[in-house]
């Protein structure tokens, strides 16, 4: 038996629209540690991992630990139809090949609930070490978002570039060159608006635009952006969600070949 | 020209 309940709806509904892009169908752990899910894209260059801890929700019964297979098309169409103030409540029966998400409004006179079929879905599951990394850049997620959009609209590849001058985002294209360079400014009175970078080492590292901008739909989810890099690795771009957990995106990085 | 990586060149599966 399995029964969670959200208050704050609207971060399941946001958590959906940020990864339905990038990964089709995927299977959503659920454990006493919380709701979770990993998945790669279909080209196993990008993957997503996403912890909603269970002391973010109001209750929280999950008997035996679950892999629940989703299409997040259809989970997200499902929970399109919640209302931005709903509480939601995720139900499953133990071995029933289906989920209910169920919406009550904060007044309570409207409650609905949809069901959808599970599917099994043959994932893998990485293990992700923990790792140092040489440079780490802090920054309001509306920013990283425009910078994104702005440079796919002249480049498919953005170099990014940490040095203690602050960290440039370039690319080059058909019709010309950009460079854009965001320097470390820790903005006291606005936290959101803070960018803070810790470099160890100087890196530099080059990544598909078209992934930055499909994590960039998280930008709902958290006012600041974490982006963490070291030429070993891919890069970590993570979304914190408040109280809960995150969502983190890890994009393998293109190199010369 | 670039050569893109995939994630399982960095993450092994458990």
């Amino acid at each position: 038996m399995l029964e969670l309940r959200l208050v704050q709806g609207s971060i399941l509904k946001k958590v959906l629209e940020a990864i339905k892009d990038l990964v089709n169908d995927a299977n959503f752990d659920c454990s006493a540690t919380g709701f979770s899910l990993q998945a790669m894209d279909s080209s196993h260059v990008a993957l997503v991992a996403l912890l909603l801890r269970s002391e973010g929700f109001e209750h929280y019964r999950c008997d035996r630990n679950l892999s629940m297979g989703m299409s997040l098309t259809n989970m997200a169409k499902m929970l399109k139809c919640a209302g931005n103030d709903d509480i939601v409540t995720i139900k499953a029966d133990d071995g029933s090949d289906t989920i209910t998400f169920m919406f009550e409004s904060p007044t309570q006179d409207k409650i609905a609930d949809f069901e959808m079929k599970l599917m099994d879905i043959d994932s893998e599951h990485l293990g992700i070490p923990e790792a140092e990394y040489e440079a780490i850049v802090r920054m309001p997620s509306s920013e990283f978002a425009r910078i994104c959009k702005d440079l796919g609209t002249i480049g498919d590849t953005v170099v990014i570039s940490v040095t203690k001058e602050g960290v440039k985002f370039s690319t080059r294209g058909d019709i010309g060159t950009a460079n854009i360079v965001c320097r470390q400014n820790t903005s006291i009175d606005k936290p959101e608006e803070a960018t803070i970078i810790e470099m160890q080492e100087p890196v530099t590292l080059t990544f598909a635009l078209r992934y930055m901008n499909s994590f960039a739909k998280a930008t709902p989810l958290a006012t600041q952006v974490t982006i963490s890099l070291s030429s070993e690795l891919p890069v970590v771009v993570e979304y914190k969600i408040a109280e809960m957990g995150y969502v983190r995106y890890y994009l393998a990085p293109k190199i010369e070949e | 020209p670039c050569l893109q990586r995939k994630i399982l060149e960095y993450f092994d599966g458990d």
